[in-house]
């Protein structure tokens, strides 16, 4: 059963794309064939693995331009295959607003070649907007990242509204995967403050692990590498390795 | 003449609130009249003064429902009003889509009273929709916080190209304010470099003041204060007092 995790959050700047990768390729790197799917047009994801503004690029497959297959491609890593994105992608919210049955273009294309992966992630952009409800719609969980700041509270009745209404008109089964705290700095009493808060508000749905912020994280990427290629013994690959060890022990028990 | 500031950067988490907030407030201790214009569905500038789910909102006045005049509120500072945001915002993209000169509501808006301030200051959501697209069009000039890290410095270019169709079709006289760089941590060496990168692309565009990371400014809005009235001692403080003269010192040579 492929498990298609959607990474969203309308906070920007909350570790969405860092996770996404990072779990990607940890993921892979644990031998299970995993699609990232990056559906932001900012193409961090894309870039994040030393591809840019690559054509085609989801934006054709949305507008049906392209056959899903002939979009992804092969990452450096074994088992990691990429669905890109382009910068063209800005345009395509408004463009499919007028499109039949727009909420569900990904799940649509999806269906033809999901039962290759184990695991398909998909990095959202910060909104909730068409692409991130594609994204939703098209997903069997969503794990919700959360920076350990004050604004990134308010977001979170707004994002499960959001999930509400999807699960009740596009997607009856999709669950949430859990609430991941990111950028914990252990020296700051809001860190702590905020932790405390989600936990109060989701509950078991926090995953214990805990993605401290450590600098190696936000150099991986302008190397193009996931942390896990860039600085294994780092604090940060060591976050995310036991993160991915945490979500594949809850996706194991029946 | 009314100087309308946009602070827009599609990518998340980079600072525009923060900056929006500060500078509005530090532009109102000196006296000059201000207001600040939430037009991010996250109304994180509204909370981050004290204003929560307020109703009448700009989504009422984005969707023609109520005047511009019956929906500014006076914030607890002198010299500072708000036009609140609200959650309902979310939809507005996709309501907007079909209205007559979508882009150019907020600008129609603001013509019976914007002469009443001096300074009018945009916070913008983390997108290049048709929000950030009214807050362009009815702007003399973009405000762009640039974080010091690698994704940052990406997205760059498409916002630069959407300032060049946005002052093409809608708003021939839209001029850069400049480039702030935020979150610089003299620690670092990713921070050095993106600052150098940013200094590179932008040249004397790049204003001279740096905001540093400083955890006095990620706590102000969980009292839903700005710097200057949560700890004008802090570095934060410091740092944007310094920012906003050397703004004001720009606007007033000839
Ligand atoms: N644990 C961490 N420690 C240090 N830096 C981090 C960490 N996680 C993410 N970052 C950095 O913080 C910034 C924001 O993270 P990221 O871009 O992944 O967030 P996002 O939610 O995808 O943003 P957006 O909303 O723009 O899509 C990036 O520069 C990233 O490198
Ligand atoms: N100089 C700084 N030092 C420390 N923390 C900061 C600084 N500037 C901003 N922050 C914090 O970083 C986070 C992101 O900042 P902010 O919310 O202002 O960015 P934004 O660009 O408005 O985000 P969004 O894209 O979601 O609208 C917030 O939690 C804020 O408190
Ligand atoms: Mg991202
Ligand atoms: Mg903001």
């Amino acid at each position: 059963m492929t498990r298609i995790i959607s990474i969203a959050n309308q906070k920007g700047g909350v570790g969405k794309t860092t996770t996404a990768i990072n779990l990607a390729s940890l993921l892979a790197a644990a031998e299970k064939k995993t699609l990232l799917i990056d559906i932001d047009p900012q193409s961090n994801s894309s870039s994040g693995l030393s591809i840019f503004k690559h054509n085609p690029s989801i934006y054709d497959v949305l507008i049906g331009q392209e056959d899903i297959k002939n979009v992804i491609i092969e990452s450096y890593m074994p088992y990691l295959d990429l669905l890109p994105s382009n910068i063209n992608l800005v345009g395509a919210e408004i463009e499919m607003v007028e499109l039949q049955s727009r909420e569900t273009i990904l799940k649509n294309s999806l269906s033809a070649i999901y039962e290759r992966y184990q695991y398909i992630i998909v990095d959202c952009p910060p909104s909730l907007g068409l692409l991130t409800l594609n994204a939703l719609t098209a997903s069997t969980s969503v794990l919700i990242p959360v920076q350990c700041e004050y604004f990134a509270l308010e977001g979170l009745g707004q994002l499960l509204n959001t999930i509400k209404i999807v699960r009740q008109y596009f997607n009856q089964e999709l669950l949430i995967e859990g609430v991941l705290l990111t950028m914990f700095d252990t020296r700051l009493r809001l860190s702590h403050q905020v932790a405390e808060e989600v936990r109060k508000y989701f509950g078991d749905k926090v995953f214990k692990t805990v993605i401290n912020r450590n600098v190696r994280i936000s150099e991986a990427p302008s190397y193009g590498k996931p942390i896990i290629l860039y600085d294994a013994t780092s604090s940060g690959a060591i976050n995310y390795m036991a993160f991915t060890t945490e979500l594949l022990e809850r996706n194991s028990k029946p």
